[in-house]
């Protein structure tokens, strides 16, 4: 199945990937 | 994101494992095509029993792939492992490939999300299935480890009730309704969950979709589960990620594109969740024994349990007098028999009773060091010798009370021995102890030589009394007749003899006339 890699385009991410917020 | 929760105890709930059900193996897979919202989504679903024994966590690519932030496709990561149904597993970051949350892959801690509370899945040694948030302490817990576990977001369903609500406060620091948290819940999307029924059976789901154009939001997923009868489950990743491979092969729709975008291509993601047919657990069985078709026939005639991690001698445990090792009871020293309920006996000692007692003069032995314990009397390591002079007792430890140190009697301690003066040194004024046996000897003999001696010195006394006697006697009686002589008066006529030498007639000898000097 030579299909190669994903664009990995297709985000669902729970917390948004710029702001780090400090753990609580 | 969250809140880091060291030590303590968290909401969760543990699932107790469910008795083995005979003859089931391997998973049953379900595929779906249902309506939600007047949407049609595909799936599946796959139930497996003895989750203990027919469920992983897979590092990506194998052992280490977390360690080197590996990322593989769901397929690269199953196939090898041999799984008759796996999907994608914990979150990762995109940008490193760092598995993210907590991971425990085949009893090895891979990852520890350090507290952080979302939503965890989890099998302990003991087959108990965990679903819920934990501490970092409750996942380290080394009494009953995790030999699997792994982290995803948002708790959907907690004891056969949705869990959406609280998952958010719990997992997330966010309130406002429209932050990136709660628009991860209610967006339709691709979703993968893990979780257990009432039957203590594992559950994966997965529903193929593509972010905010198909699949379902959280709230849908929740509820086709518990009409599952699912009791507990994790939200696992999803969109891009959501990757369902059945024996090996591809068996989903993924919603990433390939590089030509007219194909869609399965992600590289980090951990898979992987249902394959019963293994042995541990795979090895403990290194005491062969996995047959899933489970662990023991080796040697001493290992029991599913894990042949268990030594079992027997009901009588070794008569508690020895441990249960894989050749079977080591007896203590002291015990023998197989199991160990017979003491040593005539003389021998030690393990096994394999030594030879050198107790002597009826000491007694002990049966687990050999060691003698002397009869009165007697001391030493064998009690061979005789108590020193002057003690006695239990090992001579008791010194003897008598009068002069006189030593006593070795084992009653009695001083039956007395001074006696003998005679050979009454004069030297020497004591002497003697046995009463001797005792009454030697005063015999002493009486005897005594006696002896008194009679000889009697006897001679006697003796030169009776000289003496004599002498005096005739000293006396020379003396009166000498003084009678020269004393006058009464006097004797004496006839002188003839002259001239001849004798005179009367005086020639009468017969049997006893000479007698002195004539009247």
């Amino acid at each position: 199945f030579g299909w190669g890699p994903s664009l990995d385009d297709d985000l669902l991410l729970p917390y948004p990937r710029l702001r780090a917020r400090p753990a609580r | 994101d969250c809140a880091r929760v060291r030590v303590g105890s968290r909401e969760h709930e543990s699932w107790p494992p469910s008795p083995a059900t005979p003859g089931a193996s391997g998973a049953a897979v379900r595929t779906f095509v249902s309506h939600f919202a007047g949407r049609a989504v595909a799936g599946h679903l796959t139930r497996a029993a003895e989750p203990l024994r027919t469920f992983a966590v897979l590092e990506p690519g194998g052992p280490g792939g977390c360690a080197s932030r590996r990322r593989a496709t769901v397929e690269e990561t199953a196939r090898p492992a041999g799984c008759s149904v796996a999907q994608n597993g914990g979150f990762f970051r995109m940008g490193t490939g760092e598995c993210l949350g907590n991971v425990v892959s085949d009893g090895r801690l891979v990852s520890s999300a350090g507290g952080l509370q979302n939503a965890q899945f989890g099998i302990r040694r003991d087959g108990t299935m965990v679903t819920g948030y934990l501490s970092e302490e409750e996942v380290l817990d080394t009494e009953n480890p995790f030999v699997q576990l792994l982290s995803g977001v948002v708790w959907l369903i907690r004891n056969g009730s949705v869990y959406i609500n609280e998952s958010q406060a719990a997992e997330c620091d966010e309130t406002q309704e429209t932050g990136p948290f709660s628009k991860f819940v209610n967006v339709i999307s691709a979703r993968t969950a893990v979780g257990h029924d009432r039957k203590g059976q594992v559950v994966l789901f997965h529903a193929d979709g593509q972010t905010e154009q198909r699949g379902i939001n959280l709230w849908e997923m929740a509820e086709f589960l518990l009409k599952q009868d699912v009791v507990n489950a994790i939200n696992l990743d999803g969109g891009g990620s959501a990757t369902f491979v059945l024996n090996g092969t591809l068996g989903s729709y993924p919603s990433d594109h390939c590089q030509d975008n007219m194909w869609r291509c399965p992600r590289s993601v980090s951990t898979v969740v992987c249902v394959h047919e019963p293994r042995c657990q541990p795979p090895d069985c403990s290194g005491h024994g062969t996995c047959v078709e899933g489970r662990c026939q023991c080796t040697g005639l001493f290992w029991r349990g599913a894990a042949c991690d268990k030594l079992d001698c027997g009901p009588s445990n070794c008569s508690q007098h020895g441990l249960c090792t894989e050749t079977g009871c080591r007896c203590e020293a002291g015990w023998t028999g197989s199991n160990c309920s017979e003491a040593c006996t005539n003389g021998s000692f030690g393990e096994d009773c394999a030594k030879k007692c050198q107790c002597q003069n009826g000491a007694a032995c002990d049966p687990a060091q050999g060691t003698c314990t002397c009869p009165l009397g007697f001391t030493g390591d064998t009690c061979a010798q005789e108590c020193p002079l002057g003690w006695h007792g239990p090992g001579c430890q008791r010194p003897c009370k008598c009068e002069h140190q006189c030593p006593c009697d070795p084992q009653t301690g009695n001083c039956n021995l007395t001074q006696v003066p003998t005679l050979n040194n009454i004069l030297s004024r020497v004591k002497q102890c003697l046995q009463p046996s001797e005792v009454t000897l030697q005063t015999g003999e002493v009486s005897l030589l005594t006696g002896t001696a008194w009679l000889a010195l009697t006897l001679a006394l006697v003796f030169l009394l009776l000289i003496s006697t004599v002498v005096n006697v005739s000293l006396l009686w020379g003396s009166r007749v000498e003084r009678s002589r020269r004393l006058g008066g009464a006097y004797v006529y004496h006839q002188l003899q003839e002259m001239n030498g001849e004798l005179l007639a009367t005086e020639k000898e009468q017969p049997g006339d006893a000479h007698n000097p002195f004539k009247d």
